[in-house]
């Protein structure tokens, strides 16, 4: 039997190869929809796809990320269920057919390829890019500590060995400087939504700097909604607030980078953890995951549709 | 292929902003290898750190010595991971 995105077992864990075919066949099996687009290419030769849901032309758009961090693989499962979720149910449900009759949706499902072949092949906990560090032993950038957002602030490391290497210069990963570029060349993104995982909160900018954005309230209050929204399935308790005082200042983070460029609607998922298991979330978590924060998400793509800017 | 055989990753819940302060003194401490999974910023939220099979014993005599409260999330993450991989061989056939 031909494979097909509506047959493939979104409730686990797969390879990169894997992943990368099932984009495919979503574009595949959703043609008039879909389409994938590689918007760059990694350290290390590998092809950078976003998933492209459209109806029109000249729309605004929605970006969301996954598993910028290549251990959160709970982030890159829950962004390939959505792709297919989003495609199945436009035509079908009304939220999300009216919300692709307005606005375009680009799904990056892993943002670190590199990083995510990595920790299935030869460390299971690696988070960065897998860059050459000139002078150092020790590989890798990470990425969310890359965007030119207060780079080589409080909150990002210097030391090339860190967990938290902020890298020699703003965009110096190429896999934040496909994302950014894409950005700034489209031109009309007005939401942006990054995924990571696993501590249970819904981050708003800033984490460069410890003053609350000028849309604070609003972001709160869609944030509030997201979070309501996404508790009611499965009773998942979740914190809202911006980076700095919710987490800790952490300067070069990408959502402060979308934000100061002008995209007000910018959240950072980190989605949930059972409490027990960390970044190795069992795979009969990965659809309970997915099926909540789908009704977050859905939350704050409805609040963007209903409120052009 | 790295392995994290012993490794054990902690859940310390800090009672006050002052142990937060130990804990974030704690993660400069790179000769302990300790890989923060969940940050010390909040004495309302769990601090989760990954230890290195061989400072483990370090790691729970500075905790316990200054009275953190901590219980083991993961007791061998290499079991953890391995089961994980054999679940991935299965999905995979």
């Amino acid at each position: 039997k031909e494979r097909n995105s509506g047959t493939f077992n979104y409730g686990a864990y797969h390879s990169l190869d894997t992943l990368y075919n099932t984009i495919s066949s979503i574009a595949q099996d959703y043609s008039s929809l879909v389409t994938r687009q590689q918007i760059g290419t990694s350290y290390e030769g590998r092809p950078i796809y976003v998933l492209k849901f459209s109806t029109g032309t000249n729309r605004p758009g929605i970006w969301v990320d996954a598993g910028i961090h290549a251990r959160e693989w709970v982030t890159q499962a829950t962004a390939l269920w959505t792709a297919h979720k989003l495609a199945s149910d436009y035509g079908k449900d009304a939220s999300v057919t009216s919300l692709l009759n307005s606005h375009d949706v680009f799904l990056l499902v892993v943002t670190n390829p590199d990083g995510y072949v990595y920790s299935h092949s030869a460390d299971r906990m690696w988070r960065k890019t897998r860059s050459v560090n000139s002078g150092s032993r020790c590989y890798g950038v990470d990425p969310n500590r890359n965007w030119d957002a207060g780079f080589g602030g409080p909150g990002a490391s210097s030391d090339p060995c860190s967990d938290t290497y902020r890298g020699p210069r703003a965009e110096s990963e190429v896999e934040v400087k496909a994302v950014a570029d894409f950005i700034r060349a489209h031109g009309r993104i007005k939401g942006f939504i990054s995924i990571h995982s696993y501590s249970q909160y819904l981050l708003i900018p800033y984490g460069y700097k410890c003053t609350n954005p000028a849309d604070y309230t609003e972001l709160m209050n869609v944030g509030r909604a997201a979070t309501s929204s996404l508790s009611s399935l499965y009773g998942t308790k979740y914190t809202v607030g911006t980076i700095c005082t919710t987490i800790y200042q952490s300067s070069g983070g990408s959502i402060d980078w979308t934000y100061d460029l002008g995209i007000k609607y910018s959240f950072a998922f980190e989605l949930r953890d059972t409490g027990r298991y960390g970044f190795l979330l069992p795979t009969t978590q990965i659809l309970p995951t997915a099926q909540e924060t789908w009704l977050g998400l859905k939350k704050i793509v409805e609040h963007i549709r209903d409120n052009p800017y | 292929e790295r392995t994290f055989i012993g490794d054990q990753v902690l859940r310390i819940k800090a009672k006050s902003y002052d142990e937060i302060n130990q804990l974030q003194a704690l993660e400069t401490l790179a000769h302990l290898q300790l890989d923060f999974w969940a940050e010390p910023h909040n004495p309302d939220i769990p601090v989760d750190i990954r230890v290195p099979f061989e400072n483990l014993q370090s790691v729970k005599v500075y905790l316990e010595s200054n009275n953190f409260e901590y219980s083991i999330m993961i007791e061998d993450l290499q079991k953890v991971i391995d089961e994980e991989k054999q679940e991935m061989e299965m999905n995979a056939r």
